[in-house]
């Protein structure tokens, strides 16, 4: 699967960028959070679409934001 | 009571809702 880009969103309506990052992110979070998946996705596509798709080349800036994630989860 | 539908939750495949809002 190639890289999410900015233009490849860019060409798409805004709901719809959500949701083609969200099939990004779903399985990397699956990967480590099986559970929780789909509630930690669903916070995280609130974050701005250009430091989503930055948290999707960077496996540490995203496990940053799921362990934030999981702590408000848990709050 | 007061449900509260926080977070709204991905599924793959499902088209996303939780910004249908904006």
């Amino acid at each position: 699967q190639e890289p999410l880009t900015v233009s490849m969103l860019a060409a798409a309506p805004l709901h719809k960028q959500k949701q083609m990052i969200g099939e990004r992110l779903y399985p990397l979070i699956y990967n480590v959070h099986t559970q929780l998946a789909g509630k930690i996705t669903g916070m995280l596509l609130e974050i701005d679409n250009s430091e989503l798709l930055f948290m999707l080349e960077s496996p540490e800036s995203l496990n940053a934001k799921v362990e934030e994630a999981l702590a408000v989860l848990h709050a | 009571g007061s449900s509260i539908n926080w977070p709204p939750e991905f599924h793959p495949g499902v088209p996303w809702k939780g910004l249908q809002n904006i």
